[in-house]
């Protein structure tokens, strides 16, 4: 199965 | 006081034909640098980033920075009541709670002012770090417009691999898969027509179609489009804006569990 990442998972909150 | 004189006014009409089917509600932020928007869709998946410089309007004022909340739906209503070749001004008041949308027509013989309401909106503003990333496809955007479109009848996803042959789009679906490969072909009578590959490593993602699908509306605005991936990063889909910035896209993909 695959799962879609939020982009939260890669880039930081400002 | 803000005021933003936008002599090919089609760009703006254009930009919003591209973002507001993504995102509903967005920040535009107005600085000496540009005129700008972050959003991200609801699922936050994908995000959006616009730049339009301030050295690309005819005649920007912007005393401070301000940021305005708008409805992007009803902005491209408003938008799409500007002909093509009318100059868009966009005026609006410190502390003012409405924007100014102006249309004059190239001869100066047509005038029309839309007011809208501004929005009060809480967005969550991502820092995107520059990346290097593995690889950078450099193709034409009606054929990356064709191929996500075409994908999209058979799969919900595709993988995209980049390898030193070329870079590949495959879907699957119920009906049977698909595979197309673009080979590097610099040898083409327009630059725009060509299609380069950088390649630092091989990379192979899989993303959303739909998203994808999304981003192509942006087509209208450049002849290119620039895919770049890495195996720990978004996708970003940049389409440069001529003279102006860029509109970027960035998707993150899809994880085997």
């Amino acid at each position: 199965d695959i799962f879609q990442n939020a982009l939260v998972a890669y880039f930081d909150s400002k | 006081m803000l005021e933003l004189r936008l002599v090919q006014g089609s760009l703006l009409k254009k930009v919003l034909e591209a973002v507001k089917d993504l995102v509903n509600d967005a920040n535009f932020d107005c600085s000496a640098t540009g005129f700008s928007l972050q959003a991200m869709d609801s699922s936050h998946v994908a995000l959006v980033a616009l730049l339009l410089r301030s050295e690309g309007f005819e005649h920007y004022r912007c005393d401070r920075n301000i940021s305005m909340g708008m409805n992007l739906g009803n902005m491209a209503k408003m938008l799409k009541c500007a002909g093509n070749d009318d100059i868009i001004t966009l005026k609006a008041d410190d502390g003012s709670d409405v924007v100014t949308f102006m249309f004059e027509s190239p001869t100066q013989d047509k005038i029309a002012d839309f007011e809208m309401k501004l929005m009060d909106i809480d967005s969550e503003h991502l820092g995107i770090p520059e990346a290097e990333y593995h690889a950078i496809v450099r193709m034409p955007s009606s054929e990356f417009a064709r191929i996500c479109k075409d994908l999209s009848s058979i799969g919900d996803t595709v993988v995209i691999s980049v390898t030193k042959e070329g870079v590949k789009f495959s879907t699957r679906g119920d009906i049977g898969t698909a595979n197309i490969v673009c080979r590097q072909n610099t040898t083409v009578d327009k630059p725009e027509e060509a299609t380069v590959i950088e390649m630092n490593e091989p990379v192979s993602l899989t993303f959303a179609l739909r998203y994808f699908n999304s981003f192509t509306k942006a087509t209208p605005l450049s002849n290119t489009v620039t895919l770049s991936l890495s195996s720990e990063l978004p996708v970003v889909v940049e389409y440069k804006i001529a003279e102006m910035g860029y509109i970027r896209f960035y998707l993150a993909p899809k994880i085997e569990d």
